[in-house]
């Protein structure tokens, strides 16, 4: 299963 | 005094047929160097970049740095109304972006300037161990090939190939492209189609086209102009497995 991160983690 | 001229317009347009199916209102802000756009769209997903030099334009005036805030939907309304062999040229009067599309015939649009809901944080710089290029037009029919199975795709970089892989509920699909370039570390990255694209339908902005990639990482794709003139490019998250 997997889920869709934001980009907020790598900012 | 503000006014840029243009004589091919399709860098705006193919630009804004990306930039406008992933965010609704964008920046754009023009000083003594060039004009420049950073956007991120509402769940934080794809960040879009352009940057289109001073030199890229005819006639470039611009003696004060200028923001203009604008809805894409309108302006990519706009710009679908300019041909190729038009010349276009953008001023500011008041409250509006005046776009100007010269050929046969002259046609003004007076794009109405907004408020801006919301703000757009600093382009984020991240660190990739692989970075390779690909023609565009390999890139999308590579995606076209993927997603008659699936609506996510593995991006998978070794020292050879760029593989793009998907399992479908009655297919799977995969696609090899032999990259060319010196890569030492292997990558691998999930992502949604649906997301990709949308980065895509910039095509015509550029050939050469960078992918940047780490495991588990944003896919960066970079569209550049001949001599540094201009550059779009995107940040997409990827898709983790729990």
């Amino acid at each position: 299963n997997e889920k869709q991160v934001s980009l907020d983690s790598f900012f | 005094m503000f006014k840029l001229i243009l004589s091919d317009p399709s860098i705006f347009k193919t630009s804004f047929e990306a930039i406008s199916s992933i965010v609704d209102e964008v920046q754009i802000e023009v000083d003594s160097d060039g004009l420049r756009l950073n956007a991120i769209d509402r769940s934080h997903i794809t960040y879009v970049h352009l940057e289109l030099k001073e030199r890229l334009f005819d006639v470039f005036q611009c003696d004060e740095p200028i923001k203009l805030n604008v809805d894409t939907e309108e302006l990519m309304k706009v710009l679908k109304r300019s041909k190729s062999d038009d010349v276009m040229e953008l001023t500011v009067d008041g409250g509006s972006l005046i776009v100007t599309f010269e050929g046969a015939i002259k046609k003004t649009f007076k794009v109405k300037l907004i408020d801006l809901e919301y703000e757009t944080p600093e382009s984020p710089s991240i660190e990739y161990p692989v970075k390779i290029t690909i023609p565009i037009k390999t890139l999308k029919e590579s995606i076209q090939d993927i997603e008659i199975v699936a609506d996510r795709v593995e991006f998978n970089i070794d020292q050879d190939f760029l593989k793009l892989k998907a399992v479908g509920e009655f297919s799977d699909a995969e696609v090899e492209y032999l990259h060319g370039e010196k890569v030492t570390e292997d990558a691998r990255a999930i992502f949604a189609i649906e997301n990709i694209k949308e980065m895509l339908k910039a095509e015509k902005f550029a050939d050469t086209t960078y992918i940047s990639l780490g495991d588990d990482m944003p896919l960066t794709l970079t569209l550049e102009l001949l001599n540094e003139e201009g550059e779009l490019s995107f940040l997409l998250a990827p898709r983790i497995e729990e």
